[in-house]
């Protein structure tokens, strides 16, 4: 939300790749090669998604807002912040 | 902060290191001096030492490498993944890769190589990352012109290596924590309908849609502003702020620092040269005047005719009886001004203001008075507030409320 104003809007559910791949390189989420799209709601994204948003001091939703999509996309350290 | 899991560290806190390749969008000298600059931050906090050797097998390896290289962590291009470090142990342990599909800088351009090396360096030291925003452990890369180790980063590496042999023990800078009921403000600005608080080198605003206050660096809209920003106002119908440190001051539009920027107050405002700094300042939208407030005494200056009014400076306590001295920072918002003042404790005289305006004996402290609206005035008090009625000098009843039950976020 880094804009004046901070960005109001709810964006849509998108992104799904960058969120499944950023909590696998961060967050240790076990990819089992199942189709991304199903894998989303199920509940160690949503956990593993807690667990990013709580790192980060975010609204901890379990969904990939734009807060949270701002953040995963934001260059950084590639050592997980979990179960390293 | 947070330890490695497992707790890994160097038994032997003498260690070597060796930059194995050399990035080519920075000379060597300078990617050395870089690196080695990275060490000196650990190493004036702890018993930690370093010496760089030019061959062999050294605990802490250093290279420029891209994509897969062979260590199970490959790298993805440009942007996203910047650079790994693997903990202390042996043969890998240490060891700091920086992705070669990144550009490498000594200035402020993605991505500096001495900011990024201090942080992986902290991994080879046995850190991992630390949710402190302002922390160089700190997961995301955020380079706000200096790099220095938080007090974060200190406590963290101390609690592995213990204290540095330095007699004066080395601190660094604390982020402010927004719901810190003691936090006082270095300025406070509106911004294009928000509300932007200003501390060290963090800038704090909430919003309706994320009721999580935000704080993040100021250099993240504004790199070239300092820190410690010492007061600020916006000139709304300029979509204008105008930001204040010592005797200069900087005007952006949005992210945009304006050409010419920094300018000296004297000229452009009418200050004197006895003036060396502005502790706060505010416009009044409506009417284009904006006040100025240096130690007691005001200023007031008229954005149309671009000049002091006559009968300027008065003490505040003229215009503003009521809010004492050394206003830190001040803001107008849905047409009230809120003073946020340092603590008004001890000031015998206030003290008795206090208690004659109907505050109970204990009130020791108020935190924000807001100005008249509607004959109204507001007294904040930790997470209450009262409201005084000026046609009956006295408190209204059925008060203290909530603040946050009346002022939602």
């Amino acid at each position: 939300s880094h804009s004046f104003p901070a960005a109001t809007t709810e964006t849509q559910e998108q992104d799904v790749e960058t969120v499944q791949k950023y909590l696998e390189n961060y967050y240790n989420l076990k990819s089992d090669g199942k189709q991304v799209e199903r894998q989303r709601n199920s509940d160690p994204v949503v956990e593993k998604l807690k667990q990013m948003q709580k790192f980060f001091g975010l609204k901890v939703t379990g969904k990939p807002d734009a807060e949270t999509l701002n953040v995963m996309k934001q260059p950084r350290c590639g050592v997980p912040d979990m179960d390293q | 902060f947070v330890l490695t899991q497992g707790n890994p560290q160097w038994e032997d806190t003498h260690l070597t290191y060796r930059i194995e390749n050399y990035t080519p969008d920075l000379s060597r000298a300078d990617a050395d001096h870089a690196i080695e600059k990275a060490f000196q931050l650990w190493s004036s906090v702890s018993p930690l030492t370093f010496t760089k050797v030019s061959e062999g097998q050294a605990d802490i390896m250093i290279s420029f490498v891209r994509g897969d290289h062979r260590d199970n962590s490959p790298f993805d291009g440009q942007g996203g993944n910047l650079a790994h470090a693997f903990q202390p142990g042996s043969g890998i342990g240490g060891d700091v890769h920086f992705d070669e599909d990144e550009r490498w800088t000594n200035n402020f351009r993605d991505y500096n190589l001495y900011r990024v090396a201090a942080h992986e360096l902290g991994h080879s030291l046995g850190l991992a990352h630390s949710t402190d925003i302002g922390a160089l452990m700190y997961p995301n890369y955020i380079f706000s012109g200096d790099v220095q180790l938080s007090q974060d980063d200190i406590s963290g590496i101390q609690a592995i290596y213990g204290p540095s042999q330095n007699p004066t023990q080395p601190i660094g800078p604390q982020t402010p924590q927004v719901c810190d009921s003691k936090l006082t403000f270095d300025a406070v600005t509106t911004i294009r309908g928000e509300v932007m608080f200003f501390k060290d080198r963090f800038y704090m605003r909430t919003n309706p849609f994320y009721p999580e206050a935000e704080l993040n660096f100021i250099s993240l809209f504004w790199p070239h502003l300092p820190n410690g920003l010492q007061a600020a106002y916006e000139v709304a119908h300029r979509d204008e702020v105008r930001f204040f440190k010592g005797d200069k001051y900087w005007a952006v539009k949005g992210q945009d620092v304006l050409y010419g920027y920094p300018k000296y107050i004297y000229r452009p405002f009418g200050f004197p040269r006895t003036v060396k700094n502005i502790d706060a300042a505010v416009s009044e939208e409506d009417t284009g005047k904006t006040y100025f407030f240096v130690a007691n005494k005001c200023w007031r200056y008229d954005e149309y005719k671009q000049s002091m009014d006559a009968g300027y400076p008065k003490m505040i306590a003229e215009d503003f009886p009521g809010i004492g001295n050394n206003v830190d920072a001040v803001f107008q918002k849905d047409g009230n001004k809120f003073w946020a003042v340092r603590g008004i404790e001890g000031q015998a005289g206030y003290l008795r203001v206090i208690h004659t305006l109907g505050f109970p004996p204990t009130m020791r402290k108020i935190k924000a008075v807001s100005g008249k609206e509607k004959k109204k005035t507001y007294f904040f008090v930790e997470d209450e507030y009262w409201r005084f009625d000026e046609n009956s000098q006295s408190m209204e009843q059925g008060f203290p409320r909530i603040i946050a039950d009346d002022f939602s976020g």
